[in-house]
């Protein structure tokens, strides 16, 4: 089934996510 | 929400219990799960897995999300500060279809003070049905069209 | 007196006895003053003390509807100073304003202000 989600991880539990610094920009220049 | 033990050793069955559910083509919508053996009311199917993040950063990468052009339907909110996105990353419950008239449904389910998905089975689900659930979308504006072909289906997802 | 709100913030965020000293990690989040301005010229300092590596603040100013489960300068309420590279942010768009940034130990001013028009008030 991954072969159906490109570049995909299949994951055992939850993973949390470690948020970069620009996580909220959209635009930085 | 039940936050004893057994429930925890529940939860870890989950692994173990990928045998008795199958992905395949489905007839709602590109690929699904199937039951490989009957499963009886209220029993555990699979949990939901993917990243934990917060609502707003949801909220910016579903703007991301759209803006690729991929589908932002992998985003399972659990509470006011936890949304689940098995978007890039999971298990194959991210394939689970919706329906409106499903045979299982989500539950939020606290284990050693973690809240977690998990896909229970709604009612008895025979051999070779598709396995869905009600994904209970917020409503909004632009409207996904629903397939899931049940006599009682809204019409769209959102 | 003027103090960091123990109301008006993320609830991640650690709130000293003064109430004048927040510390967070993780992800950005947002503590608010217990006052606000709305007209006139206002300014306030803050003294950067702790910045573990590879870590970074905002500060600046924002209305009350500014969302504190993100960053000052993601939304239009609210505009941001970042200590890396100096950028200011409003609403996620980020530009140049102080080249090198800022860093611990620093001490910061943020002033704003706010012309008082009595033909249109609020």
């Amino acid at each position: 089934w991954s072969a159906f989600a490109p570049d995909f991880t299949e994951l055992d539990e939850n993973v949390k996510y470690v948020e970069k610094e620009g996580e909220f920009d959209l635009q930085d220049e | 929400e039940m936050p004893n033990t057994n429930e925890f050793f529940k939860v870890n069955q989950l692994k173990y219990r990928k045998k008795m559910i199958k992905f395949a083509r489905s007839r709602i919508h590109g690929w699904g799960l199937y039951a490989m053996e009957p499963i009886a009311p209220d029993d555990m199917i699979v949990e939901y897995i993917g990243q934990k993040i917060r609502p707003l950063v949801a909220d910016v990468r579903e703007v991301n999300y759209t803006r690729k052009g991929i589908g932002s339907s992998y985003l399972f909110r659990i509470d006011d500060t936890c949304v689940i996105d098995a978007t890039k990353m999971g298990n194959f419950a991210r394939f689970i279809n919706h329906s409106c008239q499903p045979n299982c449904y989500a539950r939020i389910v606290t284990v050693e003070g973690e809240k977690r998905i998990v896909i229970y089975s709604k009612n008895l689900i025979k051999k070779g049905d598709e396995i869905t659930y009600d994904y209970k979308f917020p409503i909004e504006d632009d409207k996904i069209d629903c397939l899931c072909g049940a006599p009682n289906c809204r019409g769209t997802l959102n | 007196t003027v103090t960091l709100s123990p109301n008006d913030r993320a609830f991640q965020l650690r709130l000293m006895e003064d109430q004048l000293t927040v510390t967070g990690n993780e992800g950005y989040c947002v503590a608010r003053g217990t006052h606000g301005v709305m007209k006139g010229t206002w300014y306030y300092e803050v003294h950067f003390q702790k910045q573990p590596s590879d870590s970074h603040i905002r500060i600046g100013w924002s209305q009350r509807h500014s969302p504190v489960q993100a960053c000052v300068g993601y939304t239009k309420f609210s505009y941001g100073w970042r200590s890396l590279k100096g950028t200011k942010f409003h609403d996620s768009y980020g530009a140049k304003y102080f080249q090198g940034g800022f860093k611990e130990g620093d001490v910061l001013g943020c002033l704003i202000h706010l012309p008082w028009n009595q033909f249109r008030p609020g």
